[in-house]
C-alpha cells in the first residue's frame, strides 16, 4: 500500500468523523444533505457485499466495518435523531435522476455480468455522483457552515488522493481499473469548483 | 497495462 492510498483513506475517514461529530456535538444536522447520506450508506453497502466472500486484509475489513457503520449511524442522526434539525425543505434534489442512469450504466459497462460485480460497478457509479445533493444544497441556500465545508474538503482530498495511488500503482505494479479511475477522476472533478471557494474564501 | 480488479481498496 503507498502513501497516497494510506492518506486517501485517513482523509476520508477524517471527513466521515468531522461530519458525524459536528451532528453529534451541535445536536443538529443543519445544512446537511441528508440524500448525499442516503446514497453513501447505499455504496458502502453495495460496495462491501465482499465482507462475506472474501479476506482481504484486517485492515481492510475494519476500515470497510468503520465506513459502513459510521455512515447508517449519520443516516440515523439525520433521519430519526435529529430530524427536527434537518432542512429537508432545501434537499430537494431527485434522486430518481442519479439512480437511474447509474443502475442502467452499471448493467452495461462491468468487469463481469454477476451480481456482486454489477453491486460493486453500481457502487463506484453512484459514489461518483452521491455528493451531488449536497453541493445543489449548497448552491440552493448559498451558505454552508465552516465545519461542513471542511467535511467537502476532506472527501474531495481524498478523491484526489486516489487518483496520485492510481497513478502510483500504474506505475509500480502495472494496476488498472478503468471503472474505478474513470468514475474517480469525474468524482474529483465535481469537488473543483467547491476547492476553489475553500481556498479563496476560506482564507477571508 | 493489465487491467486488475481493485478490491482491495476501499
Amino acid at each position: 500500500m503507498n502513501i497516497f492510498r494510506i492518506l486517501g483513506d485517513v482523509s476520508h475517514l477524517l471527513a466521515i468523523i468531522i461530519l458525524l461529530l459536528k451532528i453529534v456535538k451541535s445536536k443538529s444536522c443543519a445544512g446537511i444533505s441528508g440524500k448525499s447520506q442516503i446514497l453513501f450508506a447505499l455504496v458502502f453497502t453495495t460496495r462491501y457485499l465482499d465482507l462475506f466472500t472474501n479476506f482481504i486484509s484486517v485492515y481492510n475489513t475494519v476500515m470497510k466495518v468503520v465506513f459502513l457503520v459510521c455512515a447508517y449511524i449519520t443516516v440515523y442522526m439525520i433521519y430519526v435523531k435529529f430530524r427536527k434539525t434537518f432542512d429537508s425543505e432545501n434537499d430537494s434534489f431527485r434522486l430518481e435522476f442519479l439512480l437511474v442512469p447509474v443502475t442502467g450504466l452499471s448493467f452495461l459497462e462491468n468487469h463481469s455480468f454477476t451480481p456482486l460485480e454489477i453491486l460493486w460497478t453500481f457502487s463506484i457509479y453512484l459514489e461518483s455522483v452521491a455528493i451531488l445533493p449536497q453541493l445543489f444544497m449548497i448552491s440552493k441556500t448559498g451558505e454552508a457552515e465552516t465545519i461542513t465545508t471542511h467535511y467537502l474538503f476532506f472527501l474531495g482530498l481524498y478523491r484526489a488522493l486516489y487518483i496520485a495511488n492510481w497513478v502510483w500503482r500504474y506505475h509500480t505494479e502495472n494496476f488498472y481499473d478503468q471503472i474505478a479511475v474513470v468514475s474517480g477522476v469525474v468524482q474529483t472533478i465535481f469537488y473543483c469548483d467547491f476547492f476553489y471557494l475553500y481556498v479563496t474564501k476560506g482564507r477571508q | 497495462a493489465a487491467v486488475v480488479v481493485g478490491k482491495d481498496e476501499l
